[in-house]
């Protein structure tokens, strides 16, 4: 079988989106104290064959391609996922009224993998 | 589009892993809504500095110079004010530690007790040399009643406070007294004797900072 070559545009490409969560929205403004929102990130993009070394793809990620461009309705494109994230603090109220600083990780998504 | 209970179901994990077991009821609901104090703010303001440049490790607490990644300023439940006691003023403080979750480590707990005269402190007070003797004390027991009470106690703290015209602090370490309060049933509070000076307006905080494990994985692996 021949591999089938799609034309894939840089914009469709797996990548970090901006994406600004705002508490708000989810209904949590009042009882978080800070920050009132922040710019979370997301991935999308599809992950073409070839790889190249800017999508940071494993290994196995880079024969999914290849086996995916051989056979496109058998085998998914590998995935556009998230492989570096970064932490935010929150200050918040808890139910005892205490007033808490939380450093929590992987909050934002910085950079986007195909895995 | 998610039904409500998917919504729930979703949110009530959120909640989970930042360590609530339900949505904290909105802060207008509360009674007094509570100060934020301005170390947790200046912490804050420069953990997002410190996230900008890169340099922070979110399982250490720059600012205590300890691991952790939860900073809780655990407000006094004490029963009362201040009351007299046989040579001044008295006073009960408990903080509650089942706020801490049992797979949390603490690493630091810091007791801060802030005393305000405002104007009820005179100019002639202020001048001279008096301060205001402050003595801690553990309960070890549950409080008994007249001589009893005095044994049932074990001293943590003894020193005389500088008056100042605002607010003046007294702080302490009690990291391996509120370890100790995390076992069921070992918790008692503390007594604070206030001596020759009368009426200040005491707050006090316990400052506890803690580290999830599950929650705080190192940087290296």
């Amino acid at each position: 079988r021949s591999a089938v070559h799609l034309p894939v545009s840089p914009s469709n490409v797996c990548r970090a989106r901006r994406l600004y969560i705002d508490f708000k929205d989810v209904g949590w403004q009042d009882w978080i104290i800070a920050p009132q929102g922040y710019m979370a990130n997301y991935c999308h993009g599809e992950c073409p064959f070839p790889l190249s070394e800017t999508l940071n793809g494993t290994n196995h990620a880079i024969l999914q391609t290849l086996v995916h461009s051989l056979d496109p309705q058998g085998t998914p494109q590998p995935c556009c996922v998230p492989i570096r994230l970064s932490p935010i603090s929150m200050l918040y109220y808890d139910n005892n009224d205490n007033v808490v600083l939380r450093h929590y990780q992987d909050m934002v998504v910085d950079e986007c993998g195909c895995r | 589009a998610p039904s409500p209970g998917d919504l729930n179901a979703q949110e009530r994990l959120f909640l989970s892993s930042l360590g609530l077991s339900s949505r904290p009821r909105p802060a207008d609901s509360r009674p007094q809504r509570r100060h934020v104090p301005s170390a947790l703010w200046r912490m804050f303001r420069s953990s997002e500095h410190r996230k900008k440049a890169q340099d922070s490790d979110p399982c250490t607490v720059a600012e205590y110079g300890v691991k952790g990644n939860i900073i809780r300023y655990v407000q006094d439940q004490g029963e009362g004010g201040e009351v007299p006691s046989w040579n001044g003023l008295e006073k009960q403080l408990f903080f509650n530690m089942s706020v801490l979750q049992p797979v949390e480590q603490l690493t630091l707990a810091r007791l801060e007790v802030r005393f305000h005269w405002g104007p009820l402190l005179s100019s002639e007070l202020l001048s001279s040399d008096r301060g205001l003797s402050v003595t801690l004390y553990r309960v070890i027991r549950a409080t008994l009643k007249g001589a009893d009470r005095q044994t049932n106690r074990r001293l943590l703290l003894s020193q005389s406070v500088q008056l100042q015209p605002e607010s003046t602090a007294v702080t302490l370490d009690l990291t391996s007294v509120a370890e100790s309060w995390r076992k069921p049933g070992r918790n008692y509070g503390l007594v604070l004797e206030m001596l020759d000076l009368s009426l200040p307006l005491v707050q006090s905080s316990l400052v506890l900072v803690s580290l999830n494990p599950e929650q705080c994985r190192s940087r290296q692996r």
